[in-house]
């Protein structure tokens, strides 16, 4: 899903 | 992960110990905005809530512990270090906090992905995140003498932003529904407030002269 796609980035 | 964030990962890195390594061999942070450097500890501080939580990988774990860590070192350095703090240019760094963060917070109310405690503050540190170095970059057009390592810091973090813009270009093309709106438009805000201390950057290196931002 995008939510845990967005929180992999610094 | 692709090869640009990786990258832009790595020179957000680097400016941190450009910073840290400044202050700590040279015991001076002249030059240095403390405004810019709580911005930033508040701004990982209301990112990273997840970081206890959410398990992504060693590798972010690891990056957050040291943004968080370092920041907050650094605002310790300026605030209490005995040596440190006689050189901070208190006078000269005048920005006020709540100039930006009000707004920043006001907006993570109003555009966020959903209205959870969580969400509203990683919205908030993004929008922090965008305008956090403008005491900084404040403080330097004050400064007449910018010395390399305060030069180089703030061209590693505009690096980084700029990494950080082809990493998600890529990534769009690479990822199914890779869309980020809130993320993008204040990562661009961001990259392009660095566009004039980059124009300055490159001429005085172009030009072999010491960097110098016009009044």
């Amino acid at each position: 899903t995008s939510e845990s796609i967005l929180k992999d980035e610094l | 992960m692709n090869i640009f964030r990786l990258a832009g990962d790595m020179t957000h890195l680097a400016s941190v110990l450009v910073l840290l390594l400044k202050i700590h061999t040279i015991k001076s942070c002249a030059g240095v905005s403390l405004k810019t450097q709580e911005l930033y500890a508040l701004v990982f501080a209301t990112r990273y809530l997840d970081i206890f939580t959410d398990f992504i990988s060693l590798y972010n774990t690891v990056m957050k512990l040291i943004f968080l860590g370092s920041s907050f070192s650094i605002v310790w350095y300026i605030r209490r270090h005995k040596i440190v703090r006689r050189s901070y240019d208190k006078d000269q760094d005048t920005f006020r906090h709540y100039f930006l963060v009000l707004p920043c917070l006001l907006l993570a109310l109003v555009i966020h992905e959903k209205f959870t405690f969580r969400e509203v503050m990683w919205a908030f540190s993004l929008y922090l995140e965008a305008v956090a170095i403008l005491p900084q970059l404040v403080l330097l057009q004050r400064t007449r003498n910018i010395d390399n390592l305060t030069g180089q810091y703030v061209f590693l973090l505009g690096a980084y932003r700029a990494l950080y813009i082809l990493n998600w270009i890529y990534r769009y093309f690479t990822e199914p529904h890779f869309v980020h709106w809130i993320t993008w438009i204040a990562g661009l805000v961001q990259t392009l407030l660095y566009a004039d201390f980059f124009y300055y950057y490159f001429e005085s290196w172009k030009n072999n002269v010491k960097l110098q931002l016009p009044a």
